[in-house]
């Protein structure tokens, strides 16, 4: 399976709707400090199926929801979407197959997150599940997030082993 | 369990003594599973030796040598089992220029080898212009982020000044 | 003990609010002492809000913006009680072109009001160019490392090249 | 006071004698990753009566000689000389009054340090309070090490608050 698309909706400083194709190859993203880049990130583990808000830089999991700015108000929903090109994914049941599949995790304050194939509404065991299949997932250690490395450098020699187990 | 762990130890191992000796231009480095009642419990340990210095334990090491070789590590693991999403948060930063260059050269090294899609966050110019497209995040509005297609071109004129 | 720890703060706190302001050109940020039976045992907590954002803990900001907090609390301490020496080794690793001109500016300012030395060690271009003089270290001999003298014009061109 | 010189020989990769002069204002320090600037910070603390081997990257004190390169082989002693021109400070007792003091501490395989000030052996502690006197020493806030801001960032607010007793 190949992602092909990041949308995001509300979701931390992306309060307008935003768009990332995502081309085979390197795709660099820049900015200056605070713009939001490291936020991409955490909409792409957030849209697999992530369940600790701690681990994105979040106090509780509606943190995650534009809080609003100088000149916007805050909003009600966030909403991520992974575009993908199902080739050989086996989307879970309930979801006929196509070629493309979107995910999208929608949270409500203070209602929780809700998640999506294709429209059709599923668990969160189910696109944590299609993602693992695809040797990916919110705790992939190849979604190395800012300072992880650092952490890595700095961490006892039993939590480095688990970097390992994510390879077994 | 205890198996598959080894099996993936004895090829991470590979891979990482091999990216290491890349990455450093000469050297040697390798891991150790430390010893343990519980196999399970045992803690993973990293030997590194730069090119014509000593063989020590990471924590040794300078910020930049232990930044490549904890990232030669990632990769190895990665090459294990390898994601169709890579995404690398600012991993560049402690690296000298000519660090930089021999990361970058990993990455196309990784784009060869795999079907990964690379999406890599920095700060540095040297690594802007080894991409294949640019994207800036911005916030022309205080608190609200857009996401805008950079001008490759000018942008590795910018970072070749 | 408890009086002289809460008159620092009182000090700390008001250069950490002006540092603050001065380093992200506007926006407040606070010290928090928080709660515990035993003052001395209480936590030191920093709220801080980038001018058009939103008041939250570090915790919550960006990497660069955390590291140009953090440094606004270190100098802030700094300035309650000047050291005559400050080594400074690569804190400007996470931050952005403006943002490292900003830090170098606030350098020029301890330099202008303490008869502090200062010792900067960076990668970056931008602050090398900054400084009053340059020293490289080298190892030309693998494992041995050498100091010279840096000629602060070349920098300042490769710097802007 | 003022450090007007720092000397190195035998410290860490600093195997032949160096000599740094530390001029008033803004002083930069550059090269390559692995090239040594970060021992020469280790070097200003430990000559200032450091006694955390740890806190210098070694697991024993000795691990601060010169261990050997392809090309040289270990060393049995390393040496670090602080100059300080002594306007106001107060040299410890056995020490005669001086415009200049020179501390130097030497670390010999297997024998632990020695202190010199002007020659004159003084215990750790006299350069400890020497420094501490003059409102820096091996801990002083304004030494900052690399990963020390990040260190500040992820602490404990109780280990943050720390950092304020030093300014206290
Ligand atoms: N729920 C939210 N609502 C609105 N803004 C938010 C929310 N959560 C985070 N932010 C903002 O997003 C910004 C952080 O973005 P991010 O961490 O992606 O920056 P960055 O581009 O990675 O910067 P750096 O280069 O410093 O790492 C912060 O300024 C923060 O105020
Ligand atoms: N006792 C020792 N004997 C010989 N070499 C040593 C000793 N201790 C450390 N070194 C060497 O010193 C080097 C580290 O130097 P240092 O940490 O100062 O680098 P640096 O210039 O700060 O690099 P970076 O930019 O990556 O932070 C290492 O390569 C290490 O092998
Ligand atoms: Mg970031
Ligand atoms: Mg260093």
């Amino acid at each position: 399976m190949h992602i092909t698309e990041l949308r995001l909706s509300g979701f931390k400083s992306f309060v307008d709707p935003v768009r990332l194709v995502i081309d085979a190859g390197l795709t660099g993203v820049v900015g200056p400090n605070g713009c939001g880049k490291s936020n991409l990130l955490e909409a792409v583990r957030w849209a697999m199926g992530a369940t600790s808000a701690k681990a994105m830089r979040a106090g509780d999991m509606d943190d995650v929801i534009f809080a609003g700015a100088s000149q916007r108000p805050p909003r009600e929903h966030a909403e991520v979407v992974l575009v993908i090109d199902a080739a050989g994914a086996k989307p879970p049941p309930g979801v006929p197959a196509a070629d493309v599949l979107e995910i999208s995790r929608k949270i409500k304050r203070d209602a929780g997150s809700t998640y999506r194939i294709n429209g059709r509404e599923v668990r969160a065991k189910d696109v944590q599940l299609l993602f693992a299949d695809a040797s990916t997932g919110a705790n992939s250690p190849a979604l190395v997030r800012q300072g992880q490395i650092s952490e890595l450098i700095a961490a006892k020699p039993e939590n480095r082993r688990r970097v390992l187990e994510e390879a077994a | 369990g205890r198996q598959r762990l080894m099996a993936a130890f004895e090829i991470v191992n590979g891979h990482f003594a091999q990216l290491f000796a890349t990455l450093f231009e000469g050297g040697q480095a390798e891991l150790r599973l430390t010893e343990s009642d519980d196999p399970l419990a045992a803690g993973l340990e990293i030997f590194a030796c730069p090119p014509g210095k000593r063989l020590s334990t990471l924590s040794l090491m300078s910020g930049g040598e232990q930044a490549l070789t904890a990232t030669a590590l990632i990769f190895a693991v990665f090459l294990a089992n390898p994601a169709p999403i890579c995404v690398l948060d600012e991993v560049d930063a402690p690296l000298d220029d000519a660090n930089v260059d021999r990361f970058c050269r990993m990455l196309d090294e990784m784009r060869r080898l795999t079907d990964t899609r690379f999406l890599t966050i920095t700060h540095n110019p040297v690594t802007m212009s080894r991409m294949d497209r640019l994207f800036g995040v911005t916030m022309a509005e205080r608190g609200v982020s857009q996401i805008v297609a950079v001008d490759l071109q000018r942008a590795t004129e910018l970072a070749a000044e």
